[in-house]
């Protein structure tokens, strides 16, 4: 099993989008994909037409198992999508409570990596949704993966969050004593502004190898998807965006 | 002097952009205008060619003033934009820690409502910029602020989170025993699409009068102003996107 984090501290920069096209991809190419909801604003939950007001299960239930010592077991908290190979992990407001308890729970940075291993043999690829927060959600999301997506806007003040965030990802790397192998990946590029392009150039020239190669091109049908509830490459399978985001499967499946 | 704060926990919807737009059109019309940066990431700070890491006073000073019961005064930490009538108060990261700290300080849903108070002389308006996260930081943006400006984007799942956001605006409303008055503000409205289309029915149907009559377009010359460091006003001044917000803001100050 794989754990694949898709993180960014910057909101709307595609996150939820990732995780959902990615996620339906790997199960139409019959994968066993676990999506993970760490957002207590649930968009990937509601993506599914489920109400994050309403779940009663969710991340959240696995930290509280982790502080009255019981024995993980996420598969009691994961719901079905009614997709093929798809299964989710929802999240629920009650999420954003778990900084205000960050103070009084040792070790609480390892409790997602701790319960996702209870569940190494049903699923091939786990993805993990986050919060545009850095807090101790993240910081689960970052601990807890074998590989760290970061999706980003080509504009001016991407890199600036960046760099903060690669500095956390660095910190978590070190103290887990594995270091965070992540790559950005450029989302809803407009190549016919200026701006973009040169945006596109400067995070070329800053992150060099860690650049996806590609872009992930503006599609306004991934919209009509999202409205529809279902993954985009089940909906719009010949668009540009799904077309994209294969191509960029293919390139983690292969490196 | 009026407070008011643009929220919304759903990520990328616009806030930072609206408060720097609103903020530059209230200066180049002569009012003294203080726009506050309440969002860890800091995109407001960054805006302005500060940066975030290195401020050594931000809002969070005002939270240690307030537990060291200091008298509050946020003028010590405002600093100058360079342009006219127009100043900041400055994000730091370490502003994502007050989180933690919540469970230890009582009354901490008032401090910038109380430190604000200090400065009712100076400024005209106050524009308050939010994180996309709901805790500590959003609920002093809810409680310090006379009206509310939540942008949205014109899409399905929308309306979803904004009714979680605005049963959080009633309970503050009611603990302050100040109701909350809000307005609905749909950005990057994108004309061509009949998803968009869609989506704006639905969200006139629910919100009706809290929506505003009109939209901001998408207008991809923002991002050049914000790779310039110059409110859109002065630099993108003929603009569809600051004719709609200099419209909307004329509908604020007759209303
Ligand atoms: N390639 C794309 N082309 C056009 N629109 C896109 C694309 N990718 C995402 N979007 C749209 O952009 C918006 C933001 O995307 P999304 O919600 O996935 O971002 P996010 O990073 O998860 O946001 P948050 O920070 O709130 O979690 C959504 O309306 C989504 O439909
Ligand atoms: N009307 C518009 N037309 C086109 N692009 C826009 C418009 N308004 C904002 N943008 C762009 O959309 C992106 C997100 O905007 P912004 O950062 O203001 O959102 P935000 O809600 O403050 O995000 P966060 O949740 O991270 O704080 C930025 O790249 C910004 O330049
Ligand atoms: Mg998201
Ligand atoms: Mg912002």
């Amino acid at each position: 099993m794989k754990i694949w984090t898709v993180s960014n501290q910057k909101g709307g920069v595609g996150k939820t989008t990732t995780v959902v096209t990615i996620g339906g991809i790997l199960a139409a190419w019959g994968f066993r994909t676990l999506m993970m909801d760490m957002d207590p604003h649930g968009s990937l939950t509601s993506y599914f037409r489920l109400n994050p007001d309403e779940i009663k299960a969710s991340a959240y239930n696995l930290f509280q198992d982790a502080s009255a010592k019981k024995a993980p077991d996420p598969r009691r908290y994961v719901v079905e999508t009614g997709f093929e190979c798809l299964q989710l992990l929802p999240a629920s407001p009650v999420l954003a409570t778990l900084d205000r308890q960050a103070g009084t729970m040792e070790g609480m940075g390892l409790v997602i990596a701790g319960s996702l291993a209870a569940v190494a043999d049903e699923f091939d690829y786990v993805l993990i949704d986050s919060p545009p927060m850095l807090g101790v959600l993240m910081v689960n999301a970052l601990a807890a993966c074998d590989r760290l997506i970061v999706p980003v806007l080509a504009e001016y003040l991407a890199f600036k969050g960046l760099e903060r965030m690669l500095r956390t990802v660095d910190m978590i790397g070190r103290s887990r004593r594995k270091p965070i192998d992540y790559l950005v990946l450029p989302t809803m590029f407009d190549k016919r502004t200026k701006e973009s392009q040169e945006s596109l150039h400067m995070l070329q020239e800053r992150c060099a190898e860690k650049l996806w190669h590609s872009v992930i091109p503006v599609d306004t049908r991934l919209r009509d998807a999202s409205r529809a509830g279902v993954p985009p490459v089940l909906f719009i399978p010949t668009s540009k965006a799904v077309a994209a985001y294969s191509e960029f499967l293919e390139f983690l499946l292969h490196e």
